[in-house]
């Protein structure tokens, strides 16, 4: 494919917060980020895929060193939105395959995601730009990830 | 807030594919991706949210006009993942507000979402980097979206 890869990049400073089955209605997302907000939290990654018979799950991440504000986030939240349960998980890595010509060039994901997978590595979640396409894994595999990565889009030569 | 929105983006000529249940263990994003790139399909949204009981949807989108290469595509997918059902939906719009310094700023996301849900405009799909917030919603509502947006963030002065 013609994408170039510029580099991989990766944080393992991130808390990723789930709620799982809000309402797929509008108001949901702005009642959830406001309160982030308005606590001044530094967001990171938003993802929300497609909302199935009304219901959907609400992902975002935050600094880690910003865990203790989640509280309280939660507590005003709650106040306004339905959901399921809240999953919190500190244990991730985002890692982020960095070119440009990424969008339209399914290879370069293909490529990727089969490399992971070669290694055993989940991906836990997906989130897309034309630029750049990220990835949430679980800290412990991120070492490998970036090394396996590295290797086949050959960054080291 | 510190951050600089440069513009609104957007595009109608995407259709959206979702896997439902898919299984959340290596490979699967892979065997999805796979075919998808062997078709050569211009694939630019790809989003999925993290596991549920082991199962998670998995959505992509594609430009409308290569919608006829995805009878053959999803024959391949199909043949080496299980999954629930699929969805095509080309009724939808991605609009994309573009900035510097929108990671870390819950606020731009935060008047974002209220000002769409002020103005009954359902988030179908989220997925954010560094410069960019990219929702998906439904074609009826874009034209109203990108008004609105336009205004919020001031970007007509
Ligand atoms: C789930 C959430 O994004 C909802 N669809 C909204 O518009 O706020
Ligand atoms: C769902 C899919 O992304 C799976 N977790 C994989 O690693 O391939």
């Amino acid at each position: 494919e013609n994408a170039e890869i510029s580099g991989i990049a990766f944080q393992t400073d991130q808390t990723k917060v789930t709620f799982t089955a809000v309402e797929d209605t509008p108001g949901i997302a702005s009642k959830i980020l406001g309160p982030l907000s308005e606590l001044d939290m530094k967001v990171d990654v938003i993802v929300q895929n497609v909302g199935i018979e009304g219901k959907t799950d609400f992902t975002f991440t935050i600094a880690t060193e910003e865990k203790s504000l989640l509280d309280e986030a939660i507590n005003n939240i709650q106040k306004s939105i339905n959901y399921k349960e809240v999953i919190i998980d500190d244990e991730i890595a985002k890692v982020s395959i960095v070119g440009v010509g990424i969008r339209s060039h399914a290879g370069v994901a293909a490529k990727a995601f089969q490399a992971l997978s070669e290694n055993e590595i989940n991906i836990g979640m997906i989130s897309t730009s034309e630029i750049k396409l990220t990835l949430v894994i679980e800290k412990d595999d991120l070492e490998k990830a970036v090394k396996v990565l590295h290797d086949i889009f050959e960054l080291d030569k």
